[in-house]
């Protein structure tokens, strides 16, 4: 997860 | 209708003013797959189904299917192009030559195979919408995190295609559309192949997303 940072980012937020 | 409805379009290129010539084309592409990937994200949220999945399925899913999903996109825009250029956008066509130079063939002939290939069969909207999400759905996760929600996500798009395609009373199209995810999944590897041999050998500058999701693929 550490390496794919942005897109656990992006599946995280709500919007 | 809902992935009708869901359907970002297609987004503008903006043209890289820090260069010019072939590099420009790629930096150019290079940038409008970064914004691509970003809407990407948030549509894959939309799919019915895809919420019921793991964070870490959805993440598997994305990582692996993320070309095949804007491929579609450009084989379908690229469906009714002039003189068979490539359109990654509205105001980004790219021809045979063009792709060359900026170091593309590979891309342009796998690309424009498959465009061929929809062409072929008259890919209408609703298909290349529900494609689009199937192949997301369908990209290899291994190990699969919770198989039951993927099955039926997969399950739950497969059967939207069906209804679509016998509402229209032309059942046959179902077929010839999965048979052509096979060939979406080579002309989307060789499409990854060749960005990452162009970024190792010219050294392009890459957005940090892009990055990460090829990175996913090396």
């Amino acid at each position: 997860k550490e390496k794919h940072k942005i897109l656990h980012q992006l599946l995280q937020n709500s919007t | 209708s809902h992935l009708l409805q869901t359907e970002p379009g297609s987004l503008a290129a903006n043209h890289d003013a820090s260069t010019d010539g072939s590099l420009r084309t790629l930096l150019t592409l290079c940038d409008l797959l970064n914004r691509e990937l970003l809407v990407l994200i948030g549509w894959a949220k939309q799919i019915p189904g895809f919420s019921d999945l793991s964070l870490v399925d959805q993440m598997s899913l994305l990582q692996s299917g993320w070309m095949e999903a804007l491929l579609v996109g450009v084989a379908w825009r690229s469906q009714s192009a002039a003189g068979e250029e490539l359109v990654f956008a509205g105001n980004l066509h790219l021809s045979e030559a063009q792709c060359r130079a900026a170091g593309l063939a590979d891309v342009y002939e796998a690309v424009r195979h498959l465009t061929v290939r929809y062409q072929g069969m008259k890919l209408r909207l609703e298909e290349a919408v529900t494609l689009k999400a199937l192949a997301l759905a369908n990209s290899d996760t291994d190990p699969v995190d919770c198989p039951d929600a993927l099955q039926r996500f997969r399950d739950g798009l497969h059967e939207a295609l069906q209804d679509y395609e016998l509402s229209r009373r032309e059942q046959h199209r179902t077929g010839r559309l999965l048979m052509s995810l096979p060939l979406l999944r080579q002309t989307a590897d060789r499409t990854v192949q060749n960005l990452l041999w162009l970024q190792r050998q010219r050294r392009i500058p890459l957005h940090k997303l892009l990055l990460e999701m090829l990175d996913a693929k090396a």
